[in-house]
Order: structure tokens, then sequence, then C-alpha cells
């Protein structure tokens, strides 16, 4: 999925 | 997780600490714009509903509730425990001005069209503005204690971490998101005229004070 992978930042 | 992702989240949690803290101390919130407070209250919210739907470190979690419970926290001491110091006279940005174009933003420059992703980059366009409110409220009265730079400073200095950051894992991990690059560097380029006073006067042990 795109843009997913920054949700592990705050 | 690098160096400058971490400092920036604790440059983060240091900046909510030293504002909640400040209030907390003084008992009183002048000179801070309540609604900053709210938009960030917002932002986190809108952010970190995830929380609900997925699960990535003790970290992530901790530090996500931690940043939700001090905004409200925030929010609440301005608008009901130390309402009566509460400075609204002075708060006067008009916040539709940054919502109403965050909220298109955010609908039309998105990673995907769906609710989760829409709130999240909504909060991410929102967080880069959300500052707004209080640089006018210090543009308008002409100074802030010391102990607000202190907080501003913080605060800008964890997105400007969060910058380097985002350079690293573009080379070390092949990381890059355009949305979260582009408003990191709004959102810093904002404290830049502030990071000057800071340094050249607040470090210097002067007030911050605006020529008028």
């Amino acid at each position: 999925r795109p843009g997913s992978c920054q949700k592990d930042e705050l | 997780m690098n160096i400058f992702r971490l400092t920036g989240d604790l440059s983060h949690l240091a900046a909510i600490i030293i504002l909640l803290l400040k209030i907390w101390k003084t008992r009183s919130c002048a000179g801070i714009s309540g609604k900053s407070q709210i938009l960030f209250a917002l932002v986190f919210t809108t952010r970190y509903l995830d929380l609900f739907s997925s699960f990535i470190s003790l970290y992530n979690t901790v530090m996500k509730v931690i940043y939700i419970m001090c905004a409200y926290a925030t929010v609440y001491l301005i608008y009901g425990k130390f309402k009566a110091t509460y400075d609204g006279n002075h708060d006067t940005f008009r916040v539709e001005f940054l919502l109403i174009p965050v909220v298109l933003l955010a609908v039309l420059i998105n990673h995907a069209f769906a609710p989760m992703e829409i709130l999240w980059t909504f909060s991410i366009y929102l967080e880069s503005v959300a500052i707004l409110p209080q640089l006018f409220m210090i543009s308008k009265t002409g100074e802030a204690e010391t102990i607000t730079t202190h907080y501003l400073f913080f605060l800008g200095l964890y997105r400007t971490l969060y910058l380097f950051n985002w350079i690293w894992r573009f080379y070390f991990e092949g990381f890059f998101d355009l949305i979260a690059v582009v408003a990191g560097l709004v959102q810093t380029i904002l404290y830049c005229d502030f990071f000057y006073l800071y340094i050249t006067k607040v470090l210097k042990g002067k007030k911050l004070s605006l020529p008028a």
C-alpha cells in the first residue's frame, strides 16, 4: 500500500 | 530507528512537557495560544487513530498515548483550570484560514483515497502550520516569556531532526514519503525566523522581544 511505510513514525 | 528520529521524538516530548510544566508551575497560560494547542490535539487525534488498527512497537504505542494525553491535558489547562489567565484577546488568528485549505489539500493530495489515509494526511498538513496562531500571538504582543521560547525551540527542533531522519532513511532504507517531507520542510521553514531570534537573543540571556 503506498504511503503505509511511514506510519512507524510519530 | 536512527539517532535523528530518536532525538526528534525526545525533542518533541521535551517541548510538550516544558509547556505543561510552565503552565502548571506558574498556574498561568499567559502568552500561550490556546488555538495552536487545540490544533495540535486535533493533529494527534487524527494521526494516531491507527492505535486501534495496527501495532508497531511498544515504544510507538507509548509515545503516541503520551503525546495525545499531554495535548488534551494542555488544552484542559488553558480552557478549563487556568482559563482566567488565558490571553484570548491576543489569540486572534483565524483558524478557519488554516483548516479549510488543509482539509481540501488532504482530500486532493494523499497516498490513497481512504478515510484513515486522508485523516493521516490531514494531520501531517495541519501539523506543519498549527504553530502559526502561536507565532501570530507573539508577533502581536511583541514578546514571549523565555520558557515559551524554549518550548518553541524544541518543537521546531523536532521536525528539523525528522528532516535528517528522512535523509538517513532515504539513503539506508530506500524510504521516501513526499507528503511528509514537503510538509516537514514547510513546518521547519516557519520556525527559521524564530530560530534566529532564539539563538541571537534568548541564548545570550536576553528576553525575546520584537521591535515595535
